[in-house]
């Protein structure tokens, strides 16, 4: 079974993988493909020979063959489509974020409790009431949620979305989510990794 | 020397105490605090005892006493003035985050090209002109700078930025920055959270 570290390094191969294929490029030899990385490059070997991508001797690897082996192990061979909770500052900024398209994800709706937000459209994506969340999100099929409320509705934003079939959360709030172990949960903590910068200054 | 992990989750253990002192606590039982933070026990002692503290039995930990502890461990005991580059969606939204108070940091200035965008004020920070980045930052004796510009802006803020003094950035850009090894660098990749995210699912 493959090693976590090899596996949170793959979003970042296909990456570049992607800007290289962008650049014309069919093959990349894996001493050019990890200078690219800032990897060293029997490092990158290893990881990609777990998938069985040994690349070939002179040649590299194939450029769209690799990528497109990459995305089927991430399960990006299939789009993604997301809730998000929580239309104020952030959420906003996020609903208009063009990086979501590059792991074909795509927030379809989302929710606030503010009657000023709610019936508005924000980038495409219509906000609607929170009290037709678990509803909405069950009847299109939803398992990726976007949690951008603030700290105290955190929580119950995460079960009623959880209740309504969500397999993976991404959590802006700055507090600690209790959900069951079968959802996974991702955290984005800004002032934690402020906090964890300025600890080697 | 302190494990990586432990000065990791330090931030957690800050945030953690910092809601019990608020709800009046003046001691707390590493079992109490463990259960609190979701972690075992053991390794709760374990990390605290790397800082000299081990509690007292039967009392556990003096809340305030260990709180100002872990901001010293952590550099929290003085004030971080940040600079920020690109004050678009994210950037502006950053601009409106309370989290940042949590650990005495402080945006002071911002910057942008977009002239709709200079001599306007978002939360009561002064958006300047990027042209006058590196001054200001260098005059004001900023160590931190946020980056929220678009990728391919993103490599030549982050040179000017450190030309200027700066030894800690925080980059939103989704692109892999290349700096000198004595300037700290966090990425904020909310795209490779996602990947990371699904592959579990
Ligand atoms: N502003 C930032 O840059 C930033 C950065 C990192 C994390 N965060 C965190 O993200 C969260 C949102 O921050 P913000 O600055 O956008 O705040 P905000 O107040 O601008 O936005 C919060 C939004 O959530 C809505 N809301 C509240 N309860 C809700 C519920 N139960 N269901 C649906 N919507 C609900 C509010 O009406 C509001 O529109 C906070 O927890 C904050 O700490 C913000
Ligand atoms: N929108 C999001 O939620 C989000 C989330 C994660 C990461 N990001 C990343 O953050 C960056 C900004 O995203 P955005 O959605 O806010 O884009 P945006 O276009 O709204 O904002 C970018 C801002 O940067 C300014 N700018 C451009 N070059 C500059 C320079 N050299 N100096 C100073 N300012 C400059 C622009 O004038 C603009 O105001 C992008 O790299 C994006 O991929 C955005």
């Amino acid at each position: 079974s493959i090693p976590k570290e090899t596996i949170d390094r793959l979003p970042l191969y296909l990456r570049c993988l992607e800007k290289i294929i962008d650049e014309g490029e069919v093959n990349i030899s894996s001493g050019n493909f990890s200078e690219k990385l800032n990897l060293n490059s029997a490092q990158v070997r290893k990881d990609l020979s777990y998938f069985g991508d040994f690349g070939t001797r002179g040649v590299g690897y194939e450029t769209e063959t690799l990528a497109k082996q990459i995305r089927s192990i991430l399960h990006l061979d299939k789009k993604w489509d997301m809730a998000l909770a929580g239309a104020g500052n952030i959420g906003s900024a996020l609903l208009t974020y063009t990086g979501f398209n590059e792991g074909d994800f795509e927030v379809q709706v989302a929710f606030d409790k503010d009657p000023d937000l709610i019936g508005k459209e924000i980038n495409g994506v219509n906000i609607e009431d929170a009290e037709d969340m678990e509803k909405i999100i069950r009847d299109q099929d939803i398992k990726l949620g976007i949690i951008t409320v603030p700290a105290k509705a955190a929580q119950e934003v995460a079960d009623q979305m959880v209740e309504a079939g969500v397999e993976g959360v991404l959590n802006f709030a700055p507090t600690l989510l209790d959900l069951p172990k079968e959802v996974k949960l991702a955290q984005v903590d800004i002032t934690k990794e402020l906090e964890q910068l300025v600890y080697y200054l």
